[in-house]
């Protein structure tokens, strides 16, 4: 199972349409600062770790659409969809290829209110979903396979007590 | 579950001390429980000897030293926990040249096993990767990601020779 | 007492602006109290615009943005109470080759007015001071530090033309 | 009034004696991890900043001394001297060069006692004189004129009321 391709739409600072293809094996980004690399790891956390603590370094979800820039408006909502190959289905889902799909829409009535929607494979899914399907894969973001900008300052000022307590979620 | 965490220890510890080894060319590292009796009232301290120098706690080593052996931490974790896909936001920051290799070097051979998304200012990182892209601002201020990286503009950053001219 | 506050405020508010206009190439960034009436009873925002950007506060930007910024209020406080001898560890750590680039050129034009001692890794640095030195290890584990440092060694750093190939 | 010389002797990792000359204007410090640097800024620090809560990163003024490396076996004391070129008198002192010297020694007969030395010129001095003398010149080491590694992350890291402390302090 690997991601074979990432496509964003109004996610943060990435106001339009966009589709990264991956391989499988070392992929590289790079870029100047405040360019968006984060705010890519930040759009897949959105998908993988619904749940996950792990700050999409968002106040609230409606953060994450994009906001608008000197050459266009604000959006009213973004989509991000991750897809996987499941050939070797390690997913428990029976396709070759899987796609999670999640939106967050500003509601057009009511002001601070906002809707989230999940899919998979263009099925309509739940948080719940997603959270059951992705730990059976070992995906999930709250494990330590998502190492976030700035965590490795954070283990190194962490106390005693607080590093032990790494080995406690673990056990 | 004083047993759950023994094992689970006993395992990162060795993970732990076969990484370190391999990202500091030859120092030792290893992990120690406060209060190994009673594991729960203490906590975690580690310990690391850089190549030629003395054994020293974490608090004590210089920034990248520490940066480093966070590092190896987070590798043992993932040993022990392995996943499909890792993705690292810049953690050879804080690393010289020497160092950022031995890390990419790393990073390179565990993604014989698994798919890596790293995202790097170092070009000693940038060089071992199979994929390369660059995310960029356009003038109207949204992020855009090109496929053709120029590596050439990059160049090799080595820490200076010592003593050499 | 807060008229103390508010001269200082207002001082190196307006350094700020200046010095981070010119860090970021012409982005906009400026100081403000929480509680402008009772300034004891509120904190200090920062705001800033990268160029081409909305403004933000401190805590939306990306990490090496953050760091310019920070590092734009820490100049802004030296040219409020300035010194003969200013001392820089790895601040420029965090930055892209062209903000680096930009703090180099800032430390270069400071340095005619106070001595200035800069530790860095970043060749963009290293290339601007007037004298350089290198430390290095022993093969005995003991600090030395080398007059010749060699900087062809360290090519030059710069962030991947996007789109060109 | 300039910084025209370092002398070190068996502090942190410097296990013998260097001079590492300086001159006005930019010089910069570069090397591997771990090499040094940072404690040529905590030798200039432990000089500058008797008073100084600005950690020279040591629990004790004891660990400045060299603990031994596997060529060199500990040293009972550290000696570093800070000399200044006085010659437009910022400095109270009545000549073209001012040596500030301070040593740490452990004391031969009770453990853990250790002896520190003041010396201005080569004249036994005291912490208050450093001190007095210092804030004369502004270059004493509480100011923002020393940005120790890791300062640029804790500026960024701190909340909206510690930032105004900052201003508080200057005030
Ligand atoms: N909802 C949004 N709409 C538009 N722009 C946004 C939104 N949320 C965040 N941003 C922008 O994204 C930028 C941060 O991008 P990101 O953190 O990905 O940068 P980066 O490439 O990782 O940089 P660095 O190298 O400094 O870490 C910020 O400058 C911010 O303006
Ligand atoms: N009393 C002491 N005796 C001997 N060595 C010491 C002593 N105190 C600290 N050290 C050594 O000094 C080293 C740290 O050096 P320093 O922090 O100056 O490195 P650095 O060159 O700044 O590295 P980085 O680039 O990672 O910040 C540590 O590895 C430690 O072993
Ligand atoms: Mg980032
Ligand atoms: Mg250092």
């Amino acid at each position: 199972m690997y991601l074979t391709e990432i496509n964003l739409e109004n996610f943060k600072s990435f106001g339009r349409k966009i589709r990264i293809p991956f391989q499988e094996g070392f992929t590289a980004i790079t870029g100047p600062n405040g360019s968006g690399k984060s705010n890519i790891a930040d759009a897949i956390l959105f998908v993988l770790g619904p749940k996950s603590s792990k700050a999409i370094r968002a106040g609230k979800l409606t953060d994450l659409i994009f906001n608008g820039a000197k050459s266009k408006r604000p959006a009213k909502s973004c989509r991000v969809s991750l897809v996987f190959d499941n050939s070797d289905r390690v997913l428990p889902i029976d396709k070759d290829k899987v796609t999670l799909t999640r939106v967050v829409k500003i509601s057009p009535s009511k002001s601070e209110a906002y809707y989230s929607y999940f899919y998979i494979n263009g099925r309509s899914s739940s948080l719940n979903e997603f959270d059951q399907l992705l730990a059976h894969a070992r995906i999930s973001a709250d494990g330590y396979n998502f190492v976030q900008q700035g965590d490795i300052n954070r283990v190194v000022a962490m106390s005693n007590l607080e590093r032990r307590r790494i080995l406690d979620d673990i056990a | 579950k004083k047993y759950g965490l023994y094992k689970v220890f006993d395992a990162i510890d060795r993970n732990f001390q076969e990484i370190f080894k391999e990202l500091s060319n030859g120092g030792d590292a290893h992990l120690q429980l406060e209060n190994p009796d009673e594991p729960f009232e203490g906590g975690l301290i580690i310990e690391a000897r850089p190549l030629n120098k003395k054994v020293l706690r974490l608090e004590s080593l210089s920034g990248g030293e520490k940066s480093l052996t966070a590092l190896a931490l987070i590798f043992a974790i993932q040993r022990f926990d392995p996943s499909p896909f890792y993705l690292l936001d810049e953690v050879d920051m804080f690393l010289d040249a020497v160092n950022a290799e031995m890390v990419a070097r790393m990073v390179a051979k565990n993604s014989s096993y698994a798919q890596v998304l790293m995202i790097s200012l170092r070009k000693v990182t940038l060089t071992k990767a199979d994929q390369l892209y660059g995310v960029t601002l356009t003038g109207g201020g949204i992020s855009d990601v090109v496929g053709k990286v120029n590596l050439a503009e990059f160049k090799t950053e080595q820490p200076p020779e010592e003593g050499k001219s």
